[in-house]
């Protein structure tokens, strides 16, 4: 693969293996190398390096067509609302995305809408002090609807050009959790018709082939509108996030490569390829 | 699920004389596309699918009744045996003795480690637990409002002091207090940061931890055998719990880790409060691989 040596059966099996074990799962793989053979034969390939060629256009292809690193703020007040499993990165990626949204000039605020973990209003609030962003919160234990409700009178009120509202990691399997998050979401939804103009899925980048389950059931109860994938500073690949942008057509919006605030990256799909094969 | 697609294939069989190596090979894909899909690491499924045709064929399977139940009930033993024995005695025979508790960001250790005093206290251990992630924004906090919650008390150190310093001073709290187990949280970090691997070394060269568990997702994918080999490489791990399994996560990363490193599952992690770990079954995690 990736050689001036021609391609053989072998070749296609070692693709075939490196993205199983890149986390993007059997059926996605299987599609996908058919689809890259296909371009490979149409193309009148011969080398390794054409077999990988082929194969990183077709994700390439794939990622572009649903719109994956594009990120649009939408006019003011924009609600960016972030949800997903325990512990991928939702606070974190927040708090840079304030950042980076902030270095471009806008104003916003951040909202503390998961009253439920230990201490998840004080992380953020130590956020919210670095970046010089006011953090609306209530009490713990508060109604996270409220908080989310409270945070979008604010930045009508103040005029704020965005607000990031942070919620409690939950699994997918546990409905009630989930019907908290689509009141949430129809809270907002209330207050600002056309709102939230952004649900992001923070997914972490070890994550397995539940992924996929996670990116279906958030989609079906607070409609997923992009993905930020994160701790890809790691040594994974991230792979799912491939197969769900491809099954469920939600493209992939933000890197998150690093602990820092400044580890915050538009997603970029020939990265994104290079490092599948890294 | 596994016996349901591997009686599908085995029913449209009933009838011929014997089943032959093609039909078992189709019953091999099987498995390994559900090993897969279970997040078992690919190479631990290459191993595990080949020892499950040497047994298929060695028993004369092929030549059996109702192949693909027999299929699945190799399939099944054989995970049972390499998941092994539960490991839920830690071994805490020092007073103080030290549980460290490692992994990559986000595990789950802080809140496991809560989890664990609450069980140790349970058995009439008296635990102390440590805040060592001084990285984290309001880590120490998490760890202060979770002991507070529990009623056990957290040693803390001011902002600034080093980790190393926090775990060391812990233990010298511990001793100085009678205390039984020291249960010391540290911060999340990547396998592959040699500074923060190193911080860990330290520590563990400091206070001499008689467990050091592995706090593991249980929705980790292909990447687990390589993480738990980088833990267990630097680090005297002892044993793993595998959190968030009160999610749909299959769990396959414990059956590749367990097979690539040896590593015993000590417990589960089954919900966000204090009261949710339990002890490892090795045969209901083969069942939920198994899908
Ligand atoms: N290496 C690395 N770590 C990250 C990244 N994003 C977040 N983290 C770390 O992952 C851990 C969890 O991050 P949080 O932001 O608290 O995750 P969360 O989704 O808000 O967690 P819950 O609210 O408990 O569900 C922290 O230790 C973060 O520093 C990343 O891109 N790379
Ligand atoms: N549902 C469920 N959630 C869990 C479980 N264990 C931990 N969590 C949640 O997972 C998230 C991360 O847990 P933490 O204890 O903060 O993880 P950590 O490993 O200490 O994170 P870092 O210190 O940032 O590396 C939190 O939202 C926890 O409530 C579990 O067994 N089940
Ligand atoms: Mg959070
Ligand atoms: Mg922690």
């Amino acid at each position: 693969l990736g050689t001036g040596e021609p391609a053989t059966e072998a070749t296609w099996d070692d693709v075939e293996e490196a993205l199983i074990a890149a986390d993007v799962g059997a059926t996605t793989t299987l599609e996908l190398v058919d689809a890259a053979r296909e371009r490979f034969r149409a193309s009148g390939g011969r080398s390794g390096e054409d077999a990988r060629r082929a194969l990183a256009t077709e994700i390439r292809d794939r990622l572009a067509a649903v719109g994956s690193g594009a990120f649009e703020l939408g006019g003011a007040p924009s609600v960016i609302l972030f949800v997903g499993v325990n512990g991928t990165g939702k606070t974190t990626s927040i708090a840079k995305l304030a950042a980076r949204l902030k270095g471009e000039g806008h104003s916003l605020a951040l909202a503390a809408a998961d009253t439920f973990r230990a201490a998840a209003v004080e992380q953020l609030r130590i956020w919210g002090e670095q970046l010089g962003a006011p953090v609306i919160a209530q009490r713990p234990g508060a109604d996270p609807g409220a908080v989310a409700f409270d945070a979008v009178v604010a930045a009508e009120s103040r005029g704020l050009d965005a607000v990031l509202v942070d919620t409690a990691g939950r699994l997918q399997n546990k409905q009630q959790l989930m019907d908290e998050l689509a009141k949430i979401r129809r809270v907002i939804e209330r207050r600002l018709p056309g709102q939230p103009r952004h649900v992001l899925l923070v997914l972490d980048a070890t994550t397995g082939q539940n992924g996929l389950l996670q990116a279906e059931a958030f989609s079906r109860e607070a409609g997923v509108t992009g993905i930020v994938l994160t701790k890809l500073d790691g040594t994974a690949k991230g792979g799912v996030a491939l197969a769900v942008a491809d099954r469920l057509g939600v493209p992939i919006v933000f890197a998150g490569v690093g602990e820092e605030i400044e580890a915050l990256a538009p997603f970029d799909p020939e990265a994104f390829v290079e490092w599948l094969f890294a | 699920s596994l016996s349901t697609r591997l009686q599908g294939i085995t029913s449209r069989l009933r009838g011929s004389a014997r089943i032959t190596e093609a039909d078992l090979d189709v019953a091999l894909r099987e498995i390994r596309l559900a090993l897969l899909e279970a997040d078992v690491n690919f190479r631990v499924v290459k191993d595990f699918v080949a020892r499950i045709r040497e047994r298929a064929v060695g028993t004369d399977l092929l030549t059996g009744l109702n192949p693909g139940q027999q299929i699945v009930k190799i399939v099944h033993e054989e995970l049972v045996e390499v998941l092994g024995g539960s490991r839920h005695h830690l071994e805490l025979d020092a007073k103080p003795a030290v549980l460290m508790m490692v992994g990559l960001q986000g595990s789950g250790k802080t809140t496991t480690a809560a989890k664990l005093a609450v069980r140790l206290r349970k058995e009439g251990k008296r635990p102390l637990l440590v805040a060592a992630d001084v990285y984290r924004p309001a880590a120490v906090d998490q760890l202060v409002q979770l002991g507070d919650q529990i009623g056990v008390e957290v040693h803390t150190r001011p902002v600034g002091t080093p980790a190393l310093e926090v775990a060391r001073s812990g233990l010298e709290v511990a001793r100085q207090r009678g205390v039984d187990v020291m249960i010391l949280d540290t911060a999340g970090r990547l396998h592959v940061d040699d500074a923060m691997m190193d911080e860990l070394v330290r520590i563990v060269g400091s206070v001499t931890p008689k467990e050091t568990l592995l706090v593991v997702d249980a929705m980790t994918g292909q990447e687990s055998v390589k993480v738990a080999e980088a833990f267990h490489a630097r680090l005297p791990v002892t044993g793993l719990v595998l959190t968030k399994m009160d999610g749909d996560a299959r769990g396959g990363a414990a059956l590749s880790i367990r097979a690539a490193t040896g590593l015993p599952v000590s417990f589960l992690g089954t919900g966000e409060r204090t009261d949710g770990l339990e002890p490892f079954h090795p045969d209901r995690l083969a069942q939920r691989i198994l899908g």
